[in-house]
């Protein structure tokens, strides 16, 4: 097992592993971090979340990565955040001001059985392992199976497809598990989903390109957030929402945690500053989580200074 | 564990929309294989796609004959796993 506090972090590392970082942070900061089950996935492995808490039932701050299992940096650059905000509670005023008044829920492996599955069958596996009923083909797109413009375009109905919506909405346990901790919490007041790659910071509307009621305020916190990040090594995001920046992209995340009234609803493209894709060399872990980390702050911060 | 040996990622910039209809009518082509790692979405932008060792000849001919400019990103996929895989035994030894 791996001792207490020399976690390699400049290591991809398996599942396993990462449980047992979550347990080792739990057992070094007992009065701050805690594990909390909200479900398990397809293949019946468990979606444990790290609470950060210093008591009370406070609003919260929502986490998650890897929802596409290959996209190996947003796992470890969500579980060197996890140490961060553990670390930083007490030293920093800033994390120290954000979890005196809210919660940090952090889901470090949304998609487990994709993740397991690109670590020992196929790298390039994105989506869930569910089977689909008529098709020799698995597995759906957990970014398209949110009940938010579910099925509309930017999806595909075809099971074979990396970009499969499913047969309906929610379809996928490890979203429901999601959806079901969001509505009975009701009090999340940021959702950041982590992706890779491309260096984009983005918010609503993905299944369509009218822009949101909070778009002007989503666009400052985001260009405010991306400066905050390029600050520290130069990494250069493009911000806009979904459809705009990318393409139109139908029962995705954000489309659907904005439609629940979590107004801070962002997603991330992580870096590729290399040209490797998400097969982002491992040296590069910390420094993408460290500029990561500056950008997510300034979001956090934000939410904590405008309350709604 | 499924190899990757000899596969290439292209960075292709199609420069209007009916190069961008070419791409997803490429894509469509099942039988290439094509793993879209960044989707073709405005002109300009540029599109990344794992394309199969087999599929390769075919494809490069394709765009060439189409005029849409493209560019080796990676040179054989397997090359970066294998590099990967190796991190993490060492990082587990």
């Amino acid at each position: 097992r791996q001792r207490n506090g020399n976690f390699n972090f400049e290591a991809y590392h398996t599942l396993e592993e990462i449980s047992q970082e979550m347990d080792t942070l739990a057992a070094q900061y007992p009065g701050l971090v805690s594990k909390v089950n909200i479900g398990q996935s397809f293949e019946k492995r468990p979606m444990n979340v790290l609470k950060f808490s210093t008591g009370g039932d406070k609003p919260a701050i929502w986490l998650d990565a890897g929802i596409h299992a290959r996209e190996w940096v947003t796992q470890a650059t969500a579980l060197w955040t996890a140490n961060k905000i553990a670390s930083d509670y007490g030293n920093d005023p800033s994390i120290t001001s954000i979890l005196d008044t809210m919660d940090i829920f952090l889901l470090p492996v949304t998609n487990p059985d994709g993740y397991v599955f690109s670590q020992t069958k196929n790298r390039m596996w994105r989506k869930t392992r569910s089977k689909v009923s008529g098709s020799f083909c698995v597995g759906v797109d957990p970014n398209r199976n949110w009940d938010a413009g579910f099925g509309g375009p930017g999806a595909s109905n075809n099971p074979c497809s990396d970009s499969y919506h499913g047969p309906h909405a929610n379809s996928e346990v490890e979203v429901k598990s999601i959806v079901d901790f969001i509505k009975s919490h009701g009090k999340i007041k940021a959702f950041i989903t982590l992706h890779s790659y491309s260096q984009l910071l983005m918010f609503p509307y993905g299944y369509t390109c009218t822009k949101s009621d909070n778009f002007d305020e989503l666009n400052e916190v985001a260009q405010k957030a991306a400066q905050s990040l390029a600050s520290l090594h130069g990494t250069k995001y493009k911000v806009g929402p979904i459809c705009s920046v990318i393409y139109q992209a139908s029962g995705s995340t954000v489309d659907w945690t904005y439609s629940q009234g979590i107004k801070y609803s962002f997603t991330f493209e992580l870096r590729d500053t290399g040209r490797y894709g998400f097969l982002l060399p491992a040296s590069q872990i910390i420094p993408t989580a460290q500029e990561t980390w500056l950008a997510l702050r300034t979001i956090m911060e934000h939410t904590l200074n405008h309350p709604y | 564990q499924e190899t990757f040996v000899g596969d290439q990622v292209l960075e292709i910039t199609p420069r209007n929309e009916e190069q961008i209809k070419h791409l997803v009518e490429l894509e469509a082509e099942e039988h290439l294989q094509l793993d879209f790692w960044k989707l073709p979405t405005i002109p300009g932008e540029t599109a990344h796609v794992r394309v199969p060792f087999v599929s390769i000849q075919a494809v490069k001919v394709f765009l060439e004959s189409q005029g849409i400019a493209y560019s080796t990103m990676i040179e054989d996929v397997q090359v970066l796993l294998d590099k990967e895989n190796e991190e993490m035994l060492l990082n587990r030894r």
